[in-house]
């Protein structure tokens, strides 16, 4: 039990939170049990489910600068077995203060520890850059997915990525594995975003996830009513996918 | 003379680098002398134009970590008129000493400020986040233009920004006007989309670029020849807009 699976990319926008919140949801829909920690100082995965609306008093800012205990700041998402534990931050220098408590690269995964049997998985989504918040995220994890979208930017950076997460994993985490590499915001109709997915498979095998997710409308309108996709628009290809990720991601944990 | 606007916004993949790229392509192509400054790390400014081709020795990198002088690493991009400082960071280690003299937030101001006379516009890109090279960006600039998707968590985080703009600007650059907030990859297909970006011009007025920058398979794909859209596919719906832009701009500048 508790897998914790982080959600990094340094590029910007390619679907991090949005596979952070659909994956943790799919997986609870299977009757898992789900936390979902947002290490993005921005707070996107509270913004998904509109947590602004219930005022929220405590969060994983409380937790990493103000030593309050993990478990007094879950919240349910509304959904059974998924949980959340939103960022809090209010402020550019609350923002500073979590950065700087988070240069100690261990913090989160010795708070997250406690509740690691609690939970078949932990998910947690970070933000666009490899400062120490994402860097908590991987000495915590023992899995990292990288959403990649198949445009040229992405593709040059998941080549760095990939060589940084080496050295990273030399230097904080041996155990840290790569779960696999998500293409996300997939447009079947454009040629060149099949030759690069194509590329992505020859290139990195089965690193790279059978399930690619659509470019959805659906995917992006879910966070305007504060759902998952899942639950916002069941029959639509994104949540589809979204399940189907979250299967060959539970059988792939039980061939290991 | 000498019109330093930074491209800037905390949510990822909005299109702050190919704003960068194709405005300043833009200017340019009217006849106005451009420098394309790359503040992100990632060095997108240099993957846009395919730079890893030709050995740069020297960048922003040199320039701020090592008292380069900045004349010493300005590049042509291959057209007159546009020129390019790239970042030239090969390591997070660099990575970090450049983030740890970005702490002196005016460093940047004070190394553009010799080259100011000689161009018409400067245009910096800026990574997806607060940090100190953003934050160099900002004391830097005359204007800030803000890309922002018409998705909501590219809203949300509009919201946030543009209060954060306001302390950051009282604090440290009271100079700095907003240029103006651009709506790109619009799809008008979308209806979400259209609503959001009614709801935009109603909440912000004329803050709003009249132009906007629409979905367009051209636009991803020029990166993957190393050239601009207008470059690329001039008769692009990509390239007409992002020249548009640069008209809407250069007017709006000879209103002030
Ligand atoms: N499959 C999809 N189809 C359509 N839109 C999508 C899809 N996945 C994500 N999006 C939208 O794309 C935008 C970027 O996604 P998201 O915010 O999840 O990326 P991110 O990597 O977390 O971004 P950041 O780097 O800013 O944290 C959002 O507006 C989101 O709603
Ligand atoms: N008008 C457009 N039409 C289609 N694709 C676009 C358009 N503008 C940008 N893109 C693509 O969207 C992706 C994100 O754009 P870009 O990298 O410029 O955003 P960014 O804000 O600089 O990202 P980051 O936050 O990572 O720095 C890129 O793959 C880019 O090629
Ligand atoms: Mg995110
Ligand atoms: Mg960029």
């Amino acid at each position: 039990m508790g897998q914790i699976i982080s959600i990094s990319s340094q590029k910007g926008g390619v679907g991090k939170t949005t596979t952070a919140v659909n994956l943790g949801t799919s997986l609870a829909i299977f009757n898992k049990s789900v936390l979902l920690v947002d290490l993005d100082p921005q707070g996107s995965i509270g913004i998904s489910f509109h947590l602004e609306d219930y005022h929220i008093k405590f969060g994983l800012y409380e937790v990493m600068v103000k030593n309050m205990p993990l478990t007094g700041t879950i919240i349910n998402s509304g959904l059974d077995n998924l949980d959340l534990i939103p960022t809090n931050i209010r402020s550019e220098d609350q923002e500073i203060e979590m950065y700087s408590k988070a240069l100690k690269l261990d913090l989160l995964k010795t708070i997250i520890n406690p509740v690691k049997k609690i939970y078949d998985y932990i998910i947690i989504d970070c933000p666009p850059n490899l400062g120490s918040m994402t860097l908590n995220g991987l000495v915590a994890a023992d899995s990292v997915i990288i959403p990649v979208v198949s445009e040229y930017y992405a593709l040059k950076a998941l080549g760095k990525f990939l060589n940084t997460l080496k050295s990273i994993s030399k230097k904080y985490n041996r155990q840290l594995k790569i779960g696999g590499i998500l293409v996300t915001m997939f447009d079947r109709r454009i040629k060149k975003q099949k030759e690069i997915v194509e590329y992505l498979r020859m290139t990195f095998k089965n690193l790279v996830f059978e399930t690619v997710i659509p470019r959805n409308s659906k995917v992006a309108e879910a966070p305007s009513v504060g759902k998952p996709v899942i639950l916002h628009a069941i029959h639509s290809e994104g949540a589809i996918k979204y399940l189907k990720l979250a299967e060959e991601i539970m059988s792939k944990k039980n061939e290991n």
